[in-house]
């Protein structure tokens, strides 16, 4: 049985899909093998491997809409040891088409759980909303990787996440935990990162990760060339840190 | 009849919030009179104003779900010459909510239309995402103004941005154009945000602004501090650009 994580934040652009790919990538390397998941109709985490939407036989819709098989669907990412279930542009339509299926909530769940690979890791990378995209997400994992942005507004919707997990614990997925906190694109020159990477910590004090990624240019260009951060630029601060911090999640697993 | 602007761009934190609070608080400054409508359920533009969205009598949940009388749930802001149709977390329900409503994409316009102040200008914030709430905003509006963040999964977005517009275009609103895209969050040093600026303006040259918002600290602490950057810091960088954006934002609709 895989250790699933959902990375989760309905706040935009907090570094969701860079958390989700560099965090895969490095499981191979600390001997973790891994299936990425994207769940947002963008298909950024889909991209940033690389792979041209356009051009997929199948993607994740296939899987949640028409209940596809997902072996036949998850393909290769250009990391040894870390397989892709794909994002495709129709899933823009799916939490529409998603009201009208019978368990609606649970269709992830369902295909993850025929999953022939034992995988070690899933980890799924969510839409900025709490739609019925990511309550499928949040069904399906047994852990919540939640990105904060060391800005004003991300501490706003904290609240709400913490609301909506709790609803699905208690009807929908009684294991949901938090299995992380990680703040994100941390600028040290500016006072209001201190501040709110202070209050993070604070209020989720057991929660929030010791490691911090901080702001670097070179997390930014990656997906541009296809690539995770282990491969654009490994001794980078971005990737020290991404490599740190997945590190971190493993041992907190192994220790749960 | 007032000009309506809808701030939209499915991709998450890109300076939507930034752009509306930011633009609609220039407009009485230019001797224009303006209403900004916070349709994410997130409601960063409502406490970008100072407002405490849980002590709210109403919000545009009720206007749009109950056809509750929008002009008794408009409120000031801090800004004369500016008022604000709030938002709420019950937002977060309605896209299912809607579903099931007659006239379920035009709820906002038909609210819109009972207007009984005489805006010159309605700026509209839109969810990180491109559901029925998104769709409102796109039924309700004349223009929209597309911010795009200076990085990579920026452009990936926007060819499902304009096919998403150009649906609503054929279906449900003839009007609707773009009314302009905003290069943001633009800094300088990195070749990653000239390079995405030059492939914007080339690819949309009549439609992107002259005026770039650049990155500048003050445009993220001024929310903390409940105030848009005219009352925060009016001669930072940040300012600065959206005075001159919304003097070519005015200047264009003047001359259409
Ligand atoms: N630590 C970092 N340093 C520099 N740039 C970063 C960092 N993390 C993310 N970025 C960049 O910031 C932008 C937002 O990050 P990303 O797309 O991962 O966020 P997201 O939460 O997945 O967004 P969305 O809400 O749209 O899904 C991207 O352009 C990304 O390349
Ligand atoms: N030009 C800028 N310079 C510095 N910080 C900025 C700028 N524009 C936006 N920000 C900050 O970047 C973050 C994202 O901006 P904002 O919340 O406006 O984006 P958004 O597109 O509305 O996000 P969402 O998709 O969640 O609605 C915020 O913390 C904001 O304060
Ligand atoms: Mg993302
Ligand atoms: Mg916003």
């Amino acid at each position: 049985m895989p250790c699933i994580y959902a990375v989760v934040n309905q706040k935009g652009g907090v570094g969701k899909t860079t958390t989700a790919i560099n965090v895969a990538a490095n499981l191979p390397d600390l001997g973790k093998s891994g299936l990425i998941v994207d769940m947002d109709p963008q298909g950024n985490t889909t991209s940033g491997f690389g792979i041209d939407k356009s051009r997929l036989a199948g993607s994740v819709y296939n899987v949640i809409i028409e209940a596809a098989d997902v072996n036949a669907i998850i393909r290769p990412t250009g990391v040894p040891g870390l397989d892709i279930l794909p994002s495709h542009r129709s899933l823009a339509g799916a939490e529409i088409e998603l009201i009208g299926l019978p368990r609606r909530e649970r269709r992830l769940v369902y295909a993850l759980d025929m999953l022939r690979h034992d995988y070690d890791y899933v980890i799924i990378d969510c839409p900025p909303s709490l739609g019925l995209l990511t309550v499928n997400c949040l069904v399906a994992a047994e852990y919540m990787l939640i990105p904060i942005q060391c800005e004003y507004y991300a501490l706003e919707g904290l609240g709400a996440l913490t609301h909506t997990s709790q609803l699905i614990q208690r009807e929908l997925n009684p294991r949901l935990k938090i299995g992380g906190i990680v703040l994100t694109l941390f600028d040290p020159r500016t006072t209001l990162a201190w501040q709110v990477a202070e209050q993070v910590r604070s209020q989720y004090p057991e929660e929030t990760f010791r490691t911090i990624i901080p702001r670097n240019v070179r997390l930014s260009e990656a997906p541009s060339h296809g690539m995770p951060i282990t491969q654009y630029d490994p001794a980078s601060r971005g990737a020290v840190a991404y490599h740190e911090l997945t590190k971190e999640l493993i041992s907190r697993g192994a220790a749960a």
